[in-house]
């Protein structure tokens, strides 16, 4: 599974994800990228979120909008709402991490299993990867 | 003027520090640095988020180390059935494709969904027919397999098979 966030200069937000699903999956089984609110989700007065792992806990625990209503309505930062519900969807056996950028500061990368495949632009314009 | 702001992923998992080789590591590494700078181009340039997040899923797309289009994993039937998600903050437009094989570019498929059929969500063989009609590229399905993908089915495959404990993180069967 891929995705990208993004800000542009008008302040507007957009995630787009795009997945194979997992090996050897049962023919027919769609996991959290399409389903929005679970796996992509974008709103310029919250977040765009863009996932990747578990896709049924995704689902079935609505991780994007989830994250975007405790920003909007429990006025929690980004940071603090995405990390919370990595570490919640953990605790429920949905592995895997997400990004999210918000309509001010810096993207979020948290996961909860080993490693995810990630990068943002740093401040100065950088071009931040990592893997662990 | 908003400061802009972009950042991608490439799946996750049990990604083993200790036998990530470092040309493999690199490889990854720059797969992402320019997914990373495709989209970073479209925002310096003043171009939307939307255009700014295809472009960087399309580089993602296009790179066969990450699970999407070319290089995507296969189902226990040995096919391969992508699914893919576009989604825009400014009004939350919205379009999806799910359980398709053809569009080079699944994300296209997506937006074009979200901009050309009054829906938010199409599925299987219509949802192809619908990105043909569209004029998006499409690919045979020899294009989006890797030898790495049928062998990693081939092992999952026979795992089942024999019955033995299937020790991979959900990250690891999702990512």
């Amino acid at each position: 599974t891929v995705g990208a966030v993004a800000r542009d200069q008008a302040g507007h937000l957009a995630a787009g994800t795009s997945t194979g699903g997992l090996t050897a999956k049962r023919p027919g089984r769609v996991g959290d990228t399409p389903v929005f609110g679970a796996g992509t989700f974008a709103e310029d007065a919250s977040c765009a979120v863009s996932a990747t792992g578990t896709g049924e806990v995704f689902i079935r625990f609505t991780a994007a909008s989830e994250i975007a209503a405790r920003v909007k309505y429990a006025g929690q930062s980004l940071e603090q709402a995405a990390f919370e519900v990595i570490a919640e969807l953990a605790s429920e056996g949905g592995d895997g991490g997400l990004i999210a950028i918000g309509a001010h500061g810096p993207a979020v990368m948290p996961f909860n299993c080993a490693g995810m495949y990630r990068g943002c632009i740093g401040a100065d314009g950088s071009l931040l990867t990592a893997i662990h | 003027m908003a400061q802009i702001g972009l950042a991608v992923h490439g799946g996750a998992g049990t990604i083993p520090a200790q036998t990530l080789r470092p040309e493999v590591a690199d490889a990854l590494h720059e797969g992402l640095r320019a997914a990373l700078a495709a989209g970073l181009l479209v925002l310096k340039a003043g171009g939307p988020a939307l255009d700014a997040v295809c472009a960087a899923v399309m580089v993602l797309e296009d790179d066969s180390q990450f699970n999407s289009a070319h290089g995507a994993v296969f189902t226990a039937a040995g096919r391969m059935e992508m699914d893919a998600a576009l989604m825009e903050g400014h009004g939350r437009r919205a379009g999806a494709v799910a359980g398709i094989c053809g569009p080079r570019n699944p994300i296209l498929a997506a937006r074009a969904v979200m901009e050309a059929s009054g829906n938010v969500l199409l599925i299987g063989q219509a949802a192809e027919e619908f990105a043909r009609a569209e004029g998006l590229v499409f690919m045979d399905e020899a294009y989006f397999s890797t030898p790495s993908r049928r062998a990693a089915l081939a092992l999952e495959l026979a795992r089942r098979a024999s019955g033995a404990p299937d020790t991979r993180s959900d990250a690891d069967r999702h990512g």
